[in-house]
């Protein structure tokens, strides 16, 4: 990616971040559509031998062998038996049968995570600069399990299961669908495995958002992964008849619009289709279209499927405006014909416009790339929301990440946009999802792993956790985009990652194995549901008072809908216990909590904590007493501990 | 349609493998065949989870549920990228 590792700081500090050798130790798995091995982000120059504990190998298929893998792409397999099974024979003509990366998708993720350095990389000129994954002397093994049908469980979790015995570090998983119970989700059941070998389980939170209860992937051994957008734009002006222009975004290169005001349509009012003015393939009426810009509604097709319909239509341009769900967020993409894409405001002024003028006219105005773009970075709209809908006393998601027109390595066989009739080739694409977020997030932790290789799983998501942001350098509070309003934990989380500070927490919230059965007993698990998830043959003891409250993790949950029982009196209190881990050198901490307001009284005991040593742990207990409250209220606070050096912040959610 | 087979992934209890058998995958065949002549093991998995994944009718599925040693039968899921 270029821009991601100045806006996180890992260029200024990369002193501060392990050796080239300690990091090219750790092994990042991808599971996703696969890789372009021929992609510049896997040169592997300046990387010794591949990992003596490195069990993984290069599989060969179609249009790809072992001599595509190096000291960089060290991994690549493909699973398809299930895809296969349910929907046919592979057709070789339109996708390989191989780890080939057909789609972009998979390359995409991959080099983000851990892509070597490349110098001019851009997309078309557009986010310039030298890209390079987050953990970029970190290798890379791909196991394609997404094929133009979808991504099959028994393909997914067949993955899983050889990347653990390769013996991968890290595992990145850009994919979801639904929710169930732990035990009948097949990527809670894998990451379950991966945990109990130590290997870091990073996947994203959705793309569901700005809808509450949309996350995908909430078990509490995965880190959850939301997106957030970068300071860079990418500004098109829509320049209307009038005079007045509008603020858009566009990665449209190419033979521009003529140098003078063309006509301008609704797409409403060029079509006999009741949905005609989102673009939708065959709804536009060519002879109303011809040498037209096109204003079409943002929803239901691809937003790069509505300009090559434009285009195919005889359409010379396209403004395309936001649904109300999409709110302020403006997505660039690669159309195949002059585009900008326009808030829902900027939108509904636009056609105010074009209602009332009776020859409107508009042209696009290209103007490059910008850094600098403040507020940044907001909660991207689409980014899933919580609360936590499996397990509403674990916050989720954890922790947000670059997820919005993030630039990075792309297939060569497919055009930026994806679609069939987009022949140009590109290195690099810029694409927008909680998909681009989660990899940032897995390539950090393999960071975090080469500095610190003892940490458990845990400990490393507590350290991005404990040390994200959630207020700009001003003080301000973080904005979500789909609002316009300060975004919340169930937003964002624990808040954006950090991973300067990361690398030295302080304090850590560590979890092991048993803490996670302690935490399925906590659910009332049966004994073969608990099987189903761990494979062992754990037994609750029926002497013991599990809680889910107690699971020791980083944030702060407090569902007064569930778990709780019903208020029967005036206030009512939950409490949580944690322990904290020394990292760092001895010192005391003092705790400080910000309210989530009157109606929520919150007491830590105890107040202070005094660490002589490292990795001494050290247990204090919260309790939040609150009076009733309205169902679907929900109120937001935070504890933090600091010894004036670290700041070991907690979100903290209450609802009713 | 009760003939139609779809992928499941079954969940077996390792540790409930009886005394005849010297290996889990004799074990997962056997138990397979028991409820179907034709069916075929996609994969057998070794870490995420004791089993493997067939494709079956529901009456197929819903009837080696009912076996001894199976934790769980559970249809296959469609995931999609972010």
């Amino acid at each position: 990616t270029t821009r991601t590792p100045e806006f996180l700081g890992l260029d200024q500090n990369a002193n501060l971040f392990p050796e080239s050798k300690t990091a090219s130790e750790v092994v990042v798995g991808v599971f996703d559509t696969g890789v372009w091995p021929e992609s510049k982000s896997f040169d592997d120059s300046g990387l010794g031998p591949i990992p003596s504990s490195w069990k993984g190998l290069c599989e060969t298929g179609n249009n790809f062998n072992a001599s595509n893998c190096n000291r960089k792409l060290i991994g690549a397999r493909f699973f398809s038996k299930g895809y296969v099974a349910a929907l046919g024979p592979i057709d070789e003509s339109k996708e390989s049968n191989s780890p080939r990366d057909d789609d972009g998708h998979g390359t995409h993720t991959s080099t983000t995570a851990a892509g070597s350095v490349v110098r001019d990389a851009s997309l078309l000129g557009y986010a310039a600069g030298t890209a390079r994954g987050m953990a970029s002397s970190a290798r890379v093994a791909v196991y394609k399990v997404c094929w133009e049908g979808g991504c099959f469980s028994s393909d997914i979790l067949k993955g899983m299961d050889m990347a653990i015995a390769d013996n991968v570090n890290v595992m990145s998983l850009s994919l979801g669908g639904g929710t169930s119970d732990y035990y009948r989700d097949n990527i809670a059941i894998g990451a379950f495995a991966a945990m109990q070998k130590g290997i870091l389980v990073s996947c994203s939170a959705g793309n569901a958002g700005p809808s509450s209860f949309s996350l995908s992937n909430v078990a509490p051994w995965i880190t959850t992964v939301g997106a957030g957008t970068l300071d860079r734009d990418f500004p098109a002006l829509a320049s209307l008849g009038n005079g007045l222009n509008y603020s858009g975004v566009s990665l449209f290169k190419g033979d521009s619009l003529p140098d003078k005001m063309v006509p301008f349509i609704y797409a409403g009012n060029a079509t006999i289709a009741t949905n005609g003015n989102l673009c939708m393939p065959g709804t536009l009426i060519p002879d109303k279209i011809k040498g037209k810009i096109v204003l079409c509604d943002r929803g239901v097709n691809a937003r790069v499927q509505k300009g090559s319909v434009v285009k195919s239509a005889g359409g010379v341009g396209m403004v395309l405006a936001n649904a109300a769900s999409n709110g302020d967020e403006l997505v660039a993409d690669a159309h195949l014909l002059p585009a900008t894409a326009v808030t829902e405001k900027t939108g509904n002024l636009i056609k105010n416009y074009l209602f009332s003028e009776s020859n409107p006219t508009a042209t696009i105005l290209f103007q490059g790339t910008k850094v600098g773009i403040e507020p940044s970075p907001v909660v991207a709209a689409f980014s899933s929301r919580g609360p936590n809908s499996i397990t509403p006393e674990i916050l989720k998601p954890d922790i947000i990440a670059p997820g919005v027109n993030i630039l990075a390595g792309w297939a060569g066989s497919v055009g930026p946009t994806g679609l069939a009739e987009d022949t140009r080739h590109v290195e690099f694409n810029i694409i927008s999802g909680t998909s681009m977020s989660c990899p940032h997030v897995s390539g950090l932790a393999a960071l975090l792993k080469a500095a610190h290789p003892d940490w458990s799983p845990g400990a490393i998501r507590s350290a991005l956790m404990t040390t994200a942001y959630s207020q700009y350098k001003t003080g301000k509070l973080m904005e979500d985009i789909a609002t316009g309003k300060p975004s919340t934990p169930f937003d964002h989380g624990a808040g954006h990652v950090d991973p300067v500070s990361a690398l030295n927490p302080g304090l850590v919230y560590d979890l092991t194995v048993d803490d996670y059965v302690d935490f399925l007993c906590a659910l009332k698990y049966t004994a073969s549901e608990i099987k189903l998830v761990t494979r062992g043959n754990f037994t609750c003891d029926t002497s013991k008072q599990y809680s889910v409250n107690n699971l020791n993790y980083p944030s702060f949950a407090v569902s007064y809908q569930t778990g709780s029982g019903p208020i029967t009196e005036e206030t009512t209190t939950v409490k949580h216990t944690r322990t904290l881990t020394n990292v760092g050198l001895p010192g005391t901490y003092k705790v400080s909590v910000t309210s989530p307001g009157k109606s929520v009284k919150v007491t830590v005991e105890p107040e202070s904590l005094s660490f002589d040593k490292v990795n001494q742990k050290m247990s204090y207990t919260v309790s939040f007493t609150a009076s009733s409250m309205p169902s679907n209220t929900n109120l937001f606070g935070r504890i933090e501990w600091s010894d004036d050096k670290h700041i070991v912040g907690s979100p903290v959610a209450v609802s009713w | 349609d009760g003939e139609r087979k779809i992928t499941y992934i079954v969940h077996m209890s390792k540790s409930e493998m009886p005394v005849r058998f010297n290996d889990h995958t004799h074990w997962y065949d056997s138990s397979l065949k028991s409820v179907s002549d034709s069916a075929e093991m996609l994969y057998t998995y070794n870490n995420v989870a004791h089993g493997y994944s067939t494709r079956l009718t529901k009456q197929e599925a819903e009837s080696l549920e009912k076996q001894p040693g199976i934790l769980g039968v559970m249809p296959e899921v469609i995931y999609e990228l972010h």
